[in-house]
């Protein structure tokens, strides 16, 4: 069994402005095992 | 058939009358057991080889090398096989009732062949009346902490991450394999409100956006606030969103309960009864539009984030869906009950555009044998 998870999270508006702005990005990479609870990713001011 | 061979030459008697010879070995007593062996064998064989095969795309992954999407006739003889009468008489195979003194030898011989750890399980193994329940088990409080970062979205699921990423464009696509891909909206449902960005331009999201509530205007206002959040929802305007996704693949010995990844609304339920392949790395590679096509559940929300989908997809061994927040839903029909239409059957949740709200780490949906 296989689940897919999609989803809206946020993303700086465009490379070159404002730094500050809360980017998501994934914490895991192809391959990994991952168990539930553990984070998948996360946005930072 | 070396061992078969084996045993033949062993016991001449068996094997002359195998070949329509004289009967006087009626009632060997050699018969049934070395039949048994032959099995025991063959089917050791075959998780053998399936383990090598496994450990040899393993070191192919870990090398950087990517296996890419290559048909062959065992894919295609699989779209001849009754899968989903096979995975409902599996089903009906694992649900039978074990005698007590049976089932911690099945349970931890499960373990071991599909590395599962046993030592999380909720109840002691006795307890498991059927293979089917002890496939379905619950863990010990506390076996799964949840991540307390609430800038985190976490896992649903256990299992392995085979893809991930930003989805672009106005028809997003997710990778199958390398040379393989299909759309997200087929796999979401046609009637999706997965919100749909032109790529790296704001102007043209926003007209893009504007159109899409013209052209919605008859739908509910919730499914009009998720696919234009600009128009409803002011607050969402800054930050911008991305489209993101992940697929997980669960093993044989992974806990096959899905949980919830963020705290979020759920707004809708839409079940696909399609075909039910196998979903193992070789089907992956093999066969077309694998998770489009086969059996189903998706449930769709929103959270703080914006939109949020769940697709939880079966498979001919792992083939039914239970979920948690719909007990009555039913998956994995027999053919003659299916409604024969492609348009997957829906549920709006209750009260229309809250939905049921779930808190992260919540548990939504059991992924049952057959």
């Amino acid at each position: 069994s296989t689940v897919v998870l999609v989803f809206q999270a946020p993303v700086p508006k465009s490379p070159n402005e404002n730094p500050s702005s809360p980017e998501f990005s994934f914490c895991v990479k192809s391959g990994d095992r991952i168990r539930v609870g553990e984070a998948l990713g996360r946005w930072h001011e | 058939a070396s061992s078969v061979r084996r045993l033949q030459a062993k016991f001449p008697a068996r094997a002359s009358t195998s070949n329509g010879g004289n009967t006087d070995s009626q009632g060997n007593p050699f018969l049934v057991p070395g039949a048994t062996v032959a099995t025991i064998l063959m089917l050791g064989a075959l998780h053998a080889r399936r383990m090598y095969n496994d450990k040899k795309i393993e070191e192919a992954r870990e090398r950087g090398i990517e296996l890419e999407f290559q048909p062959d006739a065992k894919a295609a003889f699989l779209r001849l096989l009754p899968l989903r009468s096979i995975s409902r008489l599996w089903g009906t195979l694992t649900s039978v009732e074990l005698p007590v003194w049976l089932r911690p030898h099945v349970y931890k011989g499960w373990a071991r062949a599909f590395h599962a750890n046993l030592e999380e399980s909720a109840l002691p193994l006795e307890q498991y009346a059927s293979l089917q329940e002890f496939f379905v088990r619950t863990l010990k409080e506390g076996s799964r902490p949840i991540d307390p970062d609430p800038q985190c979205l976490v896992s649903p699921v256990d299992g392995t991450i085979l893809r991930f990423g930003e989805l672009k464009g106005v028809r997003p696509m997710i990778d199958q394999v390398k040379g393989f891909s299909y759309s997200v909206s087929s796999l979401l449902g046609a009637s999706s409100f997965l919100p749909l960005i032109a790529e790296g331009n704001v102007h043209e999201e926003s007209s893009e956006e504007e159109k899409a509530t013209t052209e919605k205007s008859k739908k509910t206002w919730w499914r009009i606030s998720l696919a234009s959040p600009k128009v409803q929802d002011p607050v969402s305007v800054s930050p911008m969103r991305g489209l993101f996704y992940c697929v997980i693949y669960l093993r044989l010995g992974d806990y096959h309960r899905v949980h919830s990844p963020v705290d979020w609304n759920v707004l809708i339920r839409r079940h696909f009864s399609g075909h039910l392949f196998p979903l193992n790395e070789r089907a992956t590679r093999t066969i077309r539009n694998l998770y489009v096509e086969n059996e189903r559940v998706v449930l769709e929300g929103r959270w703080q984030g914006g939109f949020m989908a769940i697709a939880a997809i079966g498979a001919t061994n792992v083939g039914s869906i239970k979920l948690l927040i719909e007990p009555e839903l039913r998956t994995n029909l027999p053919i003659r009950k299916l409604m024969h239409s492609e348009q997957p059957e829906e549920r709006v949740y209750e009260p229309e555009g809250i939905g049921m709200m779930l808190k992260k780490g919540n548990e939504v949906a059991a992924f049952n044998m057959g």
